[in-house]
């Protein structure tokens, strides 16, 4: 499903160069359950923007399903990112304008469901999220972990293909954490391939395999064996 | 130097009350290091605000450093935050259109220290954090741990007697986040009072003492014993 060679990306401030991703090649089958681990800065959020075709890279090849996805234009990518991939960002970017529901139906309408089937769709992710009583409250009104739940069910609603998630639980105690783990796994289970970047081995060790970035390269790529 | 007796805080969202924290007491010594855990939505945030002077509560008493904090006016509340309390928010709440290092230096502008003094300070802070190379950036600029970072150097330059941390570690891979606990114990060792909201128990077993939240209330306080 995802085959990434020699993927580089480069920022600029100013005439400076930060390198952040330098040279990270990745082949991942459709159904795997991936983990990214590596330090603060090592580039797996550049890396997760790439794979989820949010910004462009500034060197190396990514097929996408098959695909090319540097030689698709912006409408055929947005179109993608609709369809195939569901993006949970470390900062959640949830709309501050928009409740919890509003937030979580939208992608939906991009994807042209009625809104009878948005809504139920957006309240059945909230409630596996554990946000049924949340669902009227604008981001501002809402913790850290369920602003960060509210993104995960936004990113679940337009039964993606790929679900791509950036430190999902980095905000949520260790219980409810683990039930959205098990919210992964049963998607894992349908088929579903699932990379999350994460810092804590405990949720680590969920998935079935480790991938580790350091200093913008793939440094480690081991199996999960149970423990 | 803190004493919350029958702490309440109810948000309103419409005639809907929320009542996020429901009658939470807890006692401070000078010097304690404390962690604070619950389930997401428990009140820890809601409750750090508190004890931080952000926000007002609906009830109950507030003692900090002998002061009932009730009683304050908003001028004195204001120099109460500066002079007293470093607090690292859960969103890190950095300005967007100023350096990491014009950030950090910003809380010092208040407390009125020299610009040169301001520059060697927050310069100081930023590397003990790790981000020597990173001052520059803007927070866009700046991975979800580095800005997280940014806001740890940001909340210590003053030299407060009280550090609140609400999450301070939620998206640092392991190594950095034990780079930042041990700059913690530094600060305790050298007498600060610091109290940080965990999810992680690798990183409350760096603390003393561990006090829990569930609704809004303060279940359990129990003394960490050395594993
Ligand atoms: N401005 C607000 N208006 C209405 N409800 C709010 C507001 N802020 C927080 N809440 C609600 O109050 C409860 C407590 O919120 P708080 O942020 O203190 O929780 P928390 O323990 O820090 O959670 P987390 O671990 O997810 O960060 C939550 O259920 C939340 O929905
Ligand atoms: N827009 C940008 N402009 C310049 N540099 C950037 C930009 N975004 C990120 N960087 C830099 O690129 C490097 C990689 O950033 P990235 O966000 O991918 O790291 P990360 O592995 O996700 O870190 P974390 O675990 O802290 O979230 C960082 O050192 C960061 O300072
Ligand atoms: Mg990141
Ligand atoms: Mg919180």
């Amino acid at each position: 499903l995802i085959q990434a060679i020699d993927l580089r990306k480069d920022y600029y401030i100013g005439e400076v160069v930060i390198p952040a991703v330098r040279g990270a090649s990745l082949t991942i089958q459709r159904g795997e359950f991936v983990a990214i681990m590596g330090p603060s800065g090592s580039g797996k959020s550049t890396f997760m923007h790439l794979l989820g075709c949010l910004d462009k890279p500034t060197g190396g090849t990514y097929y996408l399903d098959g695909v090319e996805v540097s030689r698709l234009d912006d409408d055929e990518l947005a179109e993608i990112r609709n369809r195939k991939i569901g993006f949970v960002f470390q900062t959640y970017n949830l709309l501050p304008r928009m409740t919890a529901l509003e937030n979580v139906m939208l992608p939906m309408v991009y994807a042209g469901l009625p809104k009878r089937e948005r809504y139920r769709r957006a309240q059945y992710y909230l409630e596996r999220v554990g946000l049924a009583d949340r669902m009227h409250h604008y981001p501002t009104q809402l913790s850290g972990g369920e602003q960060q739940r509210v993104a995960i069910a936004r990113a679940l609603c337009n039964d993606p293909i790929l679900i791509l998630g950036d430190e999902p639980t980095g905000n949520l105690d260790t219980r409810t954490g683990e039930e959205i783990m098990s919210l992964f796994q049963d998607l894992h289970r349908e088929g579903r391939t699932i990379v999350l970047v994460t810092h804590e081995p405990d949720i680590a060790r969920h998935c079935e395999r480790i991938v580790r970035f350091r200093d913008g390269k793939v440094v480690g790529d081991e199996k999960v064996t149970e423990p």
